[in-house]
């Protein structure tokens, strides 16, 4: 509960998060996205944070239902995996959420 | 030397080798690129080898100067990870590497 409360906290407090692992190239695909548009994103890297890591993920994994990363928020709102990302992205979806979020 | 001489042996028996993490999307997308080519693969998962895993890891990065998965061997000869196997691919100078790999 406390860990669900500081993940809705962080998602809602933030304009994009990006729940990551430092080694991972999907991860890295995202981060380097959301650098392309101007934005960016508050990153939390899951393989640095000791025990913690694995329990944010299954925190995540209650939440979401993605269990997986890179795990995408914008404007406090799911986007999903890196595949997930770039599609909004390629619909042309994701720039006017950026923009929404950045602006409240 | 054990560990370099059991990958120069793999890497020099089978037309297809990949090193690869059984969580990697990296390494599922070059898994699946052969898979689509026609290809079965050689897979070693190196996060289901225990306390080897890192020391293959070690042993291929001395051997290729790649410390990264997927890595990828056709023919023997090392080709690189997933983006320098997709860019050959593109170039259209996998199938015949493959081709003359799969026929030896
Ligand atoms: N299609 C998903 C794939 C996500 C995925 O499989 N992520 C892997 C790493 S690339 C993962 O989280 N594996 C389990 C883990 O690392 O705990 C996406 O685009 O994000
Ligand atoms: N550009 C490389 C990236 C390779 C890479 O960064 N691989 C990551 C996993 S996606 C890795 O091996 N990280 C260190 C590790 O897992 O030990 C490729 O296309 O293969
Ligand atoms: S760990 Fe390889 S792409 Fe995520």
């Amino acid at each position: 509960a406390r860990l669900r409360e500081s993940v809705m906290n962080t998602v809602g407090g933030n304009p994009v998060v990006v729940y990551s692992k430092t080694w991972c190239s999907y991860s890295l695909l995202v981060k380097s996205l959301f650098e392309r548009l101007g934005v960016e994103p508050l990153v939390i890297e899951l393989d640095q944070l000791g025990a913690q890591g694995p329990q944010l993920q299954r925190t995540l994994k209650r939440l979401t239902g993605q269990h997986t990363v890179p795990n995408v928020f914008v404007g406090g709102k799911h986007i999903g995996g890196c595949t997930d990302t770039v599609k909004l992205h390629r619909k042309g979806e994701l720039e006017p959420l950026l923009s929404e979020a950045v602006a409240n």
